[in-house]
């Protein structure tokens, strides 16, 4: 018998616009 | 001199690691500092994707959640930066579409879910992600991918949009209609743009994005999307510009339309409704070249135009211009039979196309065949700190 597979830990993901909240999007013009 | 020994691989299964003091190298060399048109980067379409790929399945092996977040978020912050900073740079945002369609399919290829996983080879069954589920992160990269292809779009129409015009309306090639134009008319554009540069444009863009490893069905929908802008803004023009109704006129934008579909066919993508977004301006040019006198002729208007709407028939009908003898200007009568025929039609009363419609998207699954443990990186992606 094969081993049952360990259940995997969901790893929660920030938004696109979660993201650009916290300012990691650099703005459009910056060098 | 210094003497490089050659390691032997005997046993690299597909993941590669890099030390905490090279993260911030990682991220920058291969994203933010990465040249689309390299030659490390042609040689395997999405090998950033991969990269970075392969770089989360150690992550993920060494069951480092804190990693495999930063792999990700890092992953996203940087490829929605360069997409900013070269915001209008086609090749920038087809190479990193591409690359962001891959590691999205790389998530799911990978995940052990069955419905991704029924096409993998059994050792790519074996580099399923063990400890984490990045369902989630599925959903964040999707929304990406939209916003890029958005951003797509809009680049290319961007290139497109200035040569349409000159291109499909106001250059003449066919000869011996060259002279047929009212007086008074001729010679109104000082545009250098020609069909053939336009064909040019499109092919660029083709190549371009092919050479990237966009999907296949993917490249189909950006380019209907740009045959639509193409037939709107070629017939709004024509419906405000009298010195475009006429029948050599119309057949110089059949002439014009049918090079345009023998590019669809010489690239294979005529299917999925890619050459119908042009049916309004091959009905227009067909109702320009048509005989115009009796109630068989509106009849067979009234038939054959059924992608343009009764107010864009009356308006073309109404703008023709006779340039010759052989020619008539559209009598009363005629128009009152032809409006007669269409009045039933249950349409929109708007004169123009809406030239900013952007059809609905969709990126399919698309598994891919690479065996992850044979990808090489070539040395000139810098990366001689990623670890096998």
């Amino acid at each position: 018998l094969r081993p049952l597979p360990r259940p995997r830990v969901l790893l929660k993901a920030p938004t696109l616009a979660e993201m650009e909240e916290m300012n990691l999007f650099e703005d459009e013009d910056s060098p | 001199p210094e003497v490089s020994i050659l390691r032997k691989e005997r046993h690299c299964q597909g993941m590669l690691e890099y030390g905490k003091e090279d993260e911030a190298n990682f991220f920058r060399t291969l994203i933010t500092d990465l040249k689309p048109r390299g030659v490390a980067v042609s040689l395997t379409p999405g090998l950033p994707a991969y990269i970075l790929f392969m770089c989360l399945r150690h992550a993920d092996y060494t069951n480092n959640d804190q990693r495999v977040r930063t792999l990700l978020n890092s992953s996203i912050t940087s490829i929605k930066n360069v997409l900013k900073k070269r915001s209008r740079d086609f090749d920038t945002v087809s190479f990193w579409l591409a690359n962001t369609c891959r590691f999205l399919h790389c998530l799911k290829q990978y995940s052990g879910e069955e419905v991704y996983t029924k096409y993998n080879t059994p050792q790519q069954n074996k580099q399923c992600l063990l400890n984490f589920d990045l369902t989630d992160y599925r959903q964040t990269l999707s929304d990406l991918v939209i916003q890029i292809y958005q951003q797509l779009i809009k680049c290319m129409e961007d290139l497109l949009q200035p040569m349409i015009v000159a291109a499909m309306l106001e250059q003449d090639t066919i000869p011996g209609v060259l002279g047929l134009k009212p007086t008074g008319l001729r010679k109104r554009t000082s545009s250098s743009f020609t069909l053939e540069s336009m064909l040019k444009q499109l092919d660029s863009f083709h190549s371009t994005l092919l050479q990237h490893g966009n999907d296949t069905e993917l490249i189909r929908q950006v380019l209907k999307q740009q045959f639509y802008v193409i037939c709107a803004t070629t017939l709004n023009n024509l419906l405000l510009r009298k010195d475009m109704c006429s029948w050599s006129k119309g057949l110089q934008i059949r002439y014009n339309v049918s090079q345009l579909e023998e590019w669809l066919m010489d690239k294979g993508v005529q299917g999925g409704g890619v050459r119908e977004t042009l049916e309004p301006l091959i009905q227009a040019a067909q109702l320009l070249q048509i005989k115009k006198k009796n109630q068989e002729d509106a009849e067979a208007i009234a038939t054959m135009c059924t992608a343009l709407t009764a107010t864009q028939i009356e308006k073309i009908l109404n703008l023709y211009t006779p340039v010759n003898e052989f020619e008539e200007r559209v009598s009363a009568s005629f128009m009152k039979s032809v409006q007669a025929l269409l009045k039933d039609r249950q349409e929109s009363p708007q004169l123009l196309m809406d030239s900013k419609v952007l059809f609905p998207f969709s990126f399919p699954f698309n598994p891919s065949p690479v065996a992850l443990e044979s990808l090489q990186i070539p040395q000139s992606l810098n990366l001689s700190f990623l670890m096998r």
